[in-house]
């Protein structure tokens, strides 16, 4: 197991347990500014687990960042895991990042579907989905980005088991899920989240559901092109923005949606890149590279919601 | 561990809805033929499809009596996937 966060390779994939370890040891290192909250455990009985990083106060108005929801896109994890040493490493050097968490706090959740990440390392690294069972379910798993309340069961999801988009018996019926809507709706004072996937270079808000322009539309098609725009400067990445209905596909229960409609009014989801030739095996000499672009991103979201009180 | 050897993933560019629905019905397949990694969504947005070895020709030949217009992104899935666990491996070493 990883020793200490230093010895940990920011560039390379990691399993479960070593992105555990490194939790505890990133948490114990940077005790002064992040802790360790488990929020629930998975359908197998894993424990789910969520940084937080906080200057002082409660129940502050609040930032959610989530990766690897679905299990095989490995760089959403890996990126998680190079931001959350970011914030760490910034704090007290980069004005605007030490000015949001003066007012603001973080939250990251690295492996969102600890069962499926677990899978793609023991069994089928091609496994998108949650490992949940049920009685006369005759395929495994419910595909998490599809179980959330908000317009659950309607277009672009699935209601047969064995398809890779199947929304499950009910929203929010898988404790993934239930867990982040628990802990978000308990804390009550969110005020952006950000569901982070892979792939094909995608900055996208609400909603997914439906073509219906979501009330600050406007402000989220500018937020999204300033961030799209801080992105590109890194590293000359392309990425498309809009609303995911609009710009992908209709997908119905997905995380945005339930976000937006419970008051978080600044709501996107990332696709990551894979430069048109890897898809979901995106090799890890891209790893940095990806995180570079996207904490970029990330931080012109972050500074507009602290611009931006609501 | 599944092996994904001889496995291919398809670059298809479908020219319109109707190209992108014989897409769909691939998905409806039993037992499913194809794993979409970029589902089928609009015609100007690429669809990238894992296409198991055993269903390549089968595949291939539908794609081509329908004349869709398509490229191979990944030749062999599992090439991909040994360089992956090589790479971890010397990392962790």
């Amino acid at each position: 197991l990883e020793r200490s966060t230093s010895d940990f390779s920011y560039s390379s994939y990691h399993t479960l347990e070593e992105i555990y370890s490194w939790i505890d040891n990133f948490v114990t290192e940077h005790s002064d500014i992040v802790s360790k909250i488990q929020i629930g455990s998975s359908f197998e009985n894993r424990s789910i687990l969520v940084l937080k990083f906080s200057t002082g106060g409660s129940r502050r108005p609040a930032i959610w960042i989530d990766t690897g929801i679905h299990s095989r896109e490995w760089i959403t994890h890996a990126t998680g895991i190079w931001t959350a040493k970011k914030i760490v490493s910034e704090y007290g050097r980069d004005r605007v990042l030490t000015d949001i968490l003066k007012a603001m706090d973080i939250f990251i959740e690295l492996v969102t579907n600890p069962d499926g990440f677990a899978f793609t390392h023991s069994m089928n690294r091609l496994w998108r989905k949650n490992k949940s069972i049920r009685p006369g379910m005759f395929c495994i798993g419910v595909d998490l980005n599809r179980n959330w309340k908000s317009g659950f069961g309607g277009n672009g999801s699935n209601s047969n088991p064995c398809s890779e988009t199947y929304h499950g018996p009910s929203p929010q019926s898988e404790p993934e899920v239930a867990a982040i809507v628990d802990f978000i709706t308990a804390h009550g004072n969110f005020k952006v989240l950000i569901s982070i996937h892979s792939y094909s270079q995608m900055l996208m808000y609400p909603y997914g559901q439906s073509v219906e322009p979501v009330s600050n539309q406007k402000e989220l098609f500018r937020l999204a092109k300033a961030a799209v725009k801080a992105l590109r400067a890194v590293h000359g990445m392309e990425y498309v923005f809009g609303s995911i209905s609009t710009t992908l596909y209709t997908a119905s229960g997905i995380t945005v949606d339930w976000a937006y409609d419970s008051g978080i009014k600044y709501a996107f989801s990332f696709e990551l890149r894979d430069t048109g030739q890897y898809g979901f095996l995106l090799p890890a000499s891209q790893i940095i590279p990806t995180a570079q672009e996207t904490w970029m991103a990330i931080w012109t979201i972050m500074r507009h919601a602290l611009t931006h009180p609501y | 561990q599944v092996n994904f050897t001889g496995d291919q993933v398809l670059r298809i560019l479908a020219k319109d809805e109707t190209q992108l629905s014989l897409l769909r019905d691939l998905e409806g397949l039993k037992p499913p033929k194809v794993d979409f990694w970029r589902a089928p969504a609009r015609p100007s947005l690429p669809v990238d499809m894992r296409v198991p070895f055993s269903e390549l020709t089968d595949v291939k030949d539908y794609l081509e009596s329908h004349d869709f217009a398509y490229s191979v992104m990944i030749k062999d899935v599992q090439v991909l996937l040994d360089e992956e666990r090589e790479t971890m491996a010397k990392s962790r070493r």
